[in-house]
């Protein structure tokens, strides 16, 4: 099975184009395999992205280096799983 | 204890096996009202199969949802069965869902991709795609949602196959599109198409592939804001509504665009109530009212459709 233990995922509050353009060039670097939930594609729209632990770093520094505000939506992945699965497994019985 | 139809938990999700038998069951339970049918087999050769809702008749003027296209959004899933069980129940007391299926049938396709959603429980919760494999590529899967012939292969798909929005090598090479293809042409005359999905609440129309509006957009976009405004009315939950280009993001090869040119008027696609926070693992207890609010929807959606023929 596969685990997310420490992936999060980003809301990112995209505020010009500029910051589309450089979110964008994110999302085509399959070496970080980042997860969009939600796409940039306006700055109207959030863009929602599950960042694997191993690249949150990079994720990070690179969106802060860019002034591009984001917040934690949601701060680890396989801790909802967890629940999750307890939640059915608590079902079931 | 859940396979009757009766005492299942609605308010928990199921495996496609326990989904599967829970259908056998309402078939038994309304054999006058509901029917399973096989419509082919999904890339891993697991049956397809969709519950038809009909009082009899011809061929009649027919309403298509599916849930579960994407298989991690498992509030969609669960909203189906809901859904299904909802129709089933209702019919004979609710007046207004009652002459609908006097006149119309509707068709419920619960778990659109069943290769994916047996993937989310055994192995990768985050799984979105079909299962297929490529050659020339270790990377699996295509996304459903990306391969029908409606733009296909523009904007808003990748030509990755290692992308969650990888289009596929061909317009409906994924079995899974396929097979619904196959059973909306050769059937000919539905007047609805609705997708569900779920993240992030919105209430979408054509075009994906592009932004222009479709003629009906006005008549569209009118219908949706009143099915929202039903929606809300429960909870009041927030819905936008709009074309999908417009309001979420240009995305080509979608099913809705497909029906759309199809000549199926009403095609709608819903993300179900999800506002991130959870990500695609919307807590068991928001099932059945994110299914009880979606059904008000739907069912404003349906009365119209039933209301104004074409």
């Amino acid at each position: 099975r596969q685990l997310f233990v420490g992936d999060q995922v980003l809301r990112v509050a995209v505020e010009t184009e500029e910051q589309l353009r450089l979110l964008a060039s994110l999302e085509e670097d399959e070496i970080l395999q980042l997860d969009f939930w939600l796409h940039p594609v306006s700055s109207d729209l959030p863009v929602d992205i599950r960042v694997p632990f191993a690249s949150l770093q990079t994720v990070k520094v690179f969106l802060e280096s860019n002034d591009i505000p984001y917040t934690v939506m949601i701060k680890d992945v396989q801790d909802l799983l967890d629940e999750e699965e307890a939640e059915m497994e608590a079902d079931s019985v | 204890r859940e396979r009757g139809s009766k005492s299942f938990n609605f308010a928990a999700y199921h495996t496609l096996e326990t989904i599967y038998q829970w259908m056998d069951s309402l078939v038994a339970d309304h054999p006058s009202l509901v029917t399973k049918l096989q419509i082919g087999s999904s890339y891993e050769n697991r049956p397809m199969y969709v519950l038809k809702f009909s009082t009899g008749g011809d061929n009649r003027p027919a309403i298509w949802i599916d849930a579960g296209i994407h298989a991690r959004e498992w509030v969609s899933q669960a909203t189906g069965v809901w859904t299904a069980n909802k129709i089933a129940t209702d019919y004979g007391r609710d007046t207004s869902l009652t002459s609908l299926l006097n006149k119309m049938d509707v068709f419920l396709m619960i778990v659109t991709n069943p290769d994916g959603y047996v993937f989310t429980h055994t192995s990768n919760r985050m799984w979105r795609k079909t299962r297929s494999r490529l050659p020339g590529t270790t990377c699996r899967g295509v996304d459903p949602n990306r391969n029908w012939d409606a733009g296909f292969g523009g904007p808003g798909a990748s030509r990755n196959p290692c992308s969650d929005s990888y289009h596929g090598p061909s317009p409906h090479s994924e079995v899974e599109v396929d097979n619904v293809v196959n059973f909306v042409q050769s059937h000919g005359n539905f007047k609805s198409f609705i997708s569900i999905h779920a993240y992030s609440q919105l209430l979408m129309y054509p075009y994906g592939y592009s932004c222009n509006d479709v003629p009906d957009a006005p008549e569209l976009d009118s219908v949706g804001r009143s099915a929202v405004k039903a929606l809300s009315t429960l909870f009041g939950t927030s819905y936008k509504v709009g074309s999908i280009c417009k309001i979420i993001y240009q995305a080509s090869g979608g099913s809705i665009d497909w029906s759309y040119n199809l000549g199926i008027k009403y095609s709608f696609a819903f993300e179900l109530r999800d506002t991130g926070r959870y990500g695609f693992l919307l807590p068991a207890n928001q099932i059945v009212p994110t299914a009880s609010e979606t059904w008000l929807a739907l069912k404003n959606i349906m009365e119209y459709v039933r209301d104004h023929p074409y």
